[in-house]
């Protein structure tokens, strides 16, 4: 018998001044996921698949990091989630992308890989897909936070528009390359727009 | 985005990444976190997700590379983590991953100002951090 181990991860990239209680926030529910996977992984009954598949459903319902409820922002304002799982005992992996209704794109790129003949579906395929599967689906308003829509604000006023961050900034004056020497930046952001990220 | 890596008991290694991606991206526009072998991967060796700046992420297959390392360098998992963040992030590339191992290590890296992330194994360690 091997020894289980569990990590998990919100995001990289944070807003240096990024408010204590935030960050409190964050490690709250940090630690919260930690503990529901390591008794899951301590009792035993549940494989590592699906201990990685609830943690991340209770990362996606929680609205303080970057997934799910409190994703992020398109251009246009609207939401479009993705995400993947992969086995490693077998190699499988099911992956999602363009989702703007599912509430757990986790458990549907599961799905994906389980009770499809494919391995990644995306955007109105994968919403089929998830009508079909019976899985939970919700009006566009519950993803979208004030916060998000706030920080989608500063990007915009930032002219941000994410390209390739490597092309070069003369002669393009509406793509933000990131300054790589500046670390206040990330891909062509302010840090401050990534806070939960 | 948010991740989660797993071993178990039996020694099976999962990975799992949920995002909604950059903000005031472009719509239609597809990030590292459902590509597997950049965002994603998990094989019998280890388990790795990653988070950042998708397109530095994709450019260096990031997590597949945690596995090749250790399979084809002969890497531990913290020093195959230590080496694709150092190596396979090209110029200004920003990102973090976090790994499991079949034996049941733990080990995490990041070239930004800091990542969100916890971990817990059966011998009693745990760690929640931000920065550095």
């Amino acid at each position: 018998m091997g020894r289980w181990a569990i990590a998990v991860h919100g995001g990289a990239g944070i807003d240096p001044k990024l408010p204590l209680e935030r960050q409190e926030k964050a490690k709250h529910l940090l630690a919260r996921c930690v503990n529901l996977g390591a008794s899951a992984l301590r009792t035993n009954n549940l494989s590592a698949l699906d201990v990685v598949e609830l943690v991340v459903r209770e990362l996606e319902t929680d609205p303080v990091f970057n997934s799910g409820q409190g994703s992020v922002l398109t251009e246009k304002g609207t939401v479009e989630m993705e995400a993947s799982i992969m086995d490693g005992l077998k190699r499988r992996f099911g992956a999602v992308s363009g989702l703007s209704t599912v509430k757990n794109p986790i458990s549907l790129a599961r799905l994906v890989m389980e009770k499809s003949p494919h391995s990644y579906l995306a955007f109105s395929g994968a919403e089929e897909f998830a009508r079909q599967q019976g899985v939970e689906m919700m009006e566009n308003e519950y993803f979208i936070t004030q916060d998000n829509v706030g920080m989608l604000k500063q990007a915009k006023e930032a002219n941000a528009i994410l390209f390739d961050y490597r092309i070069p900034t003369t002669g393009l004056e509406n793509c933000c390359a990131v300054e790589a020497d500046n670390p206040t930046m990330m891909n062509g952001l302010p840090m401050s727009v990534y806070a939960p990220e | 985005t948010v991740g989660c890596v797993v071993v178990d008991k039996e020694g099976r290694c999962a990975a799992a990444t949920s995002t909604g991606g950059l903000i005031n991206k472009m719509v239609g526009r597809i990030g590292d976190s459902p590509i597997i072998g950049s965002g994603t991967y998990a094989c019998k060796l280890c388990a790795i997700s990653c988070t950042g700046e998708g397109e530095a992420i994709l450019r260096g297959t990031l997590a597949r590379d945690v596995a090749a390392v250790m399979e084809y360098k002969d890497l531990r998992l913290q020093e195959a983590v230590n080496f694709v963040i150092k190596e396979r992030l090209d110029d200004g590339g920003k990102a973090g991953l976090i790994a499991v191992s079949n034996n049941g290590e733990v080990a995490y890296g990041f070239n930004t100002n800091g990542m969100f992330r916890g971990s817990a194994t059966e011998d009693g360690f745990t760690e929640i951090g931000i920065w550095e």
